[in-house]
């Protein structure tokens, strides 16, 4: 596992999401369950919890966008580049940015959402890339039907825990 | 005659792999004039970097299954770098 350089990372346990806007690729209710699980990937071996709120600046806003969205990364059309999110702090930071050219989904076809949410959601927590394959946060997307309840790898627990210990219980 | 298993490097798979390296693996733009000569050591070294770090094997080529894995979906966050 890596995080980012300085290792950024949120200052309390309890954090913030906001769902900005939604993809026409699925029911709002599939896309706010999809966001929900992946928050609960990483819930599940933390001290952190998350909770919604539906207006206002939340830590982490979920957008999704198409080509030149405000940052400094357009997106790029079908395709490789298929989300990107920014590390922990103020503002843009911790932000989830999803390229809504690509086509969601739920199941194996098309691009899965929950997985790339909870691989998203790793960087808006602070962890960076990892060069193990069988981990979350490997860059390149893969989706296996065994991935339909995401199980996060040693290194991914290695990593997140190295951020914010273990689950306090 | 390309050597087994290396893919012929037309212009379109030297434009992906550079921008496949300027984004993901801090190729800084203004060592684009390297890339014209893609066995020039600064690309050969940011070849087998990204190679590396997907698990592929470290060849310092654009071979077939370097190009194959640029062409996959992926999160937009740099693999190195800030």
């Amino acid at each position: 596992f890596s995080t980012f350089p300085g290792s950024p990372k949120w200052r309390k346990n309890h954090i913030s999401y906001r769902i900005v806007n939604y993809t026409l690729d699925l029911p709002r209710e599939s896309v706010d369950s999809a966001i929900e699980r992946a928050l609960k990937v990483w819930e599940e071996v933390t001290p952190l919890t998350f909770s919604r709120i539906s207006e206002g600046e939340a830590d982490i806003m979920i957008s999704f966008a198409v080509g030149e969205h405000g940052d400094f990364y357009p997106f790029d059309g079908v395709g490789q580049s298929l989300a990107h999110a920014y590390p922990p702090g103020p503002g843009f930071y911790g932000d989830a940015h999803f390229d809504d050219d690509e086509k969601w989904s739920l199941g194996p076809s098309g691009t899965n959402l929950f997985l790339v949410a909870a691989h998203e959601l790793g960087h808006s927590l602070g962890l960076f890339h990892s060069n193990n394959k069988e981990s979350l946060m490997y860059p390149v997307y893969r989706f296996s039907t065994s991935q339909a309840n995401i199980r996060l790898s040693q290194d991914d627990i290695e990593g997140i825990q190295s951020l914010y210990a273990r689950p306090s219980s | 005659y390309p050597l087994h298993g290396a893919v012929r490097q037309d212009h379109s798979t030297m434009d992906l792999a550079q921008q496949y390296l300027e984004k993901y693996y801090n190729f800084r733009k203004n060592e684009k004039q390297f890339f014209k000569r893609k066995d020039s050591s600064p690309v050969v070294k940011k070849i087998e970097e990204m190679q590396k770090f997907l698990g592929l094997e470290m060849t310092g080529k654009l071979d077939s299954n370097t190009v194959e894995m640029m062409h996959k979906p992926r999160c937009g966050v740099p693999d190195v770098g800030g």
